[in-house]
């Protein structure tokens, strides 16, 4: 077929941003408490979730996702959230 | 250390084994989760019964993707290893294991009494602790079941919502305790360079050295390379960026964080007699891509070119490097210069014109 090969590096990049995603979705998201009254904090960003783990792991905290962070983001770990207890 | 409180509000907690991973004998699982429990009621009034019918406080279960009514889903091998709830009705205490995993008694896989004692401290209402050599830290790190895995973080965390146990004379086991860095009497197991970084081997603990700016950080060996044993007696970058770590007969190979397949290996295969059961240091020439293996009194020379060891040694150390009389208990080239350590102090040496230029305290690279 006439089909383009996908740029591994395009393609390393899709696969580290789902990386991210489901792991500050995973362990840096606090889940809503049903029975808060009254305002409820925003919605953090990624690049906020990413500063707050990057904190927690003494990485250096740029808000984004560097090798380091991801290459934290590969290890093998408990699955109970980093906040929000 | 974190908290999710409160914690139970009673002592005597009762657990049950739900069921069992094939990867191990019932009885290893028995003992593996029996020994988890006793970590925490060591330090704390807490006492665990095991129950085999009806409903624990603690439900032990292992099962894979989305399994029963969990809120919660594994994800496959590695990944997310286990999860647990907080003290509650329900879920509440109750730990999952990820069944998609290799559970063992030992290093390999996943140390199935390790996982589980993070697991429970999250049972007893302990929430993940940012400090890595804290059981508590997020991510697994294999450490000798030997040893107690409770750090000063995990043990103030539990006692903070249990208190410590009731009229126990302080028979604690020791905990680990990290060595002190500017401890002027410090020596080191192994040393290496890593790209520009100095790595300081002690026991199960590394420094990480960065020549230039005064960060000195501490860290767990296993934080980043959870196969290695404590321990390390010799260590050396070679000319491919790669590390080589020994241990009594064996080596293994590392590149960047990955310990490549294949390995531990026996160091026969590099080209050391039989006769040779372990390496005391070794450092590899950048200039000349040549590496020195010290053992005893004498050393190897090992061409990283051609891989293999040459002929003619080994040598008696001191012929080749006078002044340098002593065991080397450690070894790294930095800017040309060779840095012999024994015990407290380390020795300058000029490889080009065969001199010791000075003598200095082994801690002189800490800052302190």
């Amino acid at each position: 077929s006439n089909a383009l090969p996908i740029h591994p590096e395009k393609h390393n990049n899709e696969e580290d941003e789902k990386l991210v995603q489901d792991y500050l979705n995973q362990f840096y998201t606090v889940e809503p408490d049903p029975k808060q009254l009254g305002w409820k904090t925003h919605d953090e960003s990624t690049a906020e979730k990413l500063q707050k783990m990057q904190q927690f792991f003494g990485l250096k905290v740029t808000g984004k996702p560097d090798p380091a962070t991801l290459e934290m983001m590969k290890k093998p770990r408990c699955g109970v959230p980093d906040v929000g207890l | 250390y974190g908290v999710t409180l409160p914690g139970w509000k009673k002592n005597k907690l009762t657990y049950r084994i739900v069921n069992y991973t094939p990867d191990m004998s019932k009885e290893d699982v028995d003992k593996a989760i029996q020994k988890a429990l006793k970590v925490w009621s060591t330090v704390t009034p807490l006492i665990f019964t095991r129950i085999r019918e009806g409903v624990a406080d603690i439900m032990i279960a292992f099962g894979t993707k989305a399994h029963g009514h969990c809120p919660r889903y594994f994800d496959g091998p590695l990944g997310v290893l286990a999860h647990a709830f907080p003290p509650g009705n329900g879920f509440g205490g109750d730990a999952h294991f990820d069944e998609d995993e290799d559970w063992t008694t030992g290093s390999a896989g996943f140390n199935l009494f390790l996982v589980a004692a993070h697991e429970f401290g999250h049972a007893l209402g302990l929430s993940h602790s940012n400090d890595q050599r804290a059981l508590m830290f997020p991510n697994y790190a294999y450490v000798s079941p030997s040893e107690f895995p409770l750090s000063p973080d995990d043990i103030n965390g539990i006692q903070s919502i249990y208190g410590s146990r009731p009229n126990a004379p302080d028979k604690r086991p020791a905990t680990p305790t990290s060595p002190k860095t500017c401890d002027s009497q410090i020596s080191f197991d192994a040393i290496t360079t890593l790209r520009r970084e100095i790595i300081f081997l002690k026991g199960r603990h590394l420094w990480r050295v960065y020549p230039g700016n005064s960060e000195v950080e501490l860290e767990l060996i296993s934080a980043f390379w959870p196969t290695l044993p404590p321990g390390i007696q010799a260590a050396y970058e070679n000319t491919k960026d790669q590390i080589l770590f020994f241990k009594g007969n064996k080596f293994w190979v590392i590149s960047g964080y990955r310990v490549l397949l294949g390995y531990p290996k026996n160091i026969n295969t590099l080209g050391f007699p039989k006769g040779v059961k372990k390496i005391d240091a070794a450092v590899c020439n950048k200039d000349t891509g040549k590496t020195d293996f010290f053992i005893g009194d004498k050393y190897w020379r090992y061409d990283e070119n051609s891989q293999s060891m040459e002929t003619g040694y080994p040598r008696r150390t001191v012929n080749d490097f006078p002044g340098i009389s002593q065991k080397v208990d450690a070894v790294f080239q930095q800017k040309g210069f060779f840095y012999f350590f024994h015990g407290s102090k380390q020795w300058e040496f000029d490889p080009t014109v065969k001199k010791v230029i000075r003598e200095i305290k082994s801690s002189s690279w800490f800052n302190c």
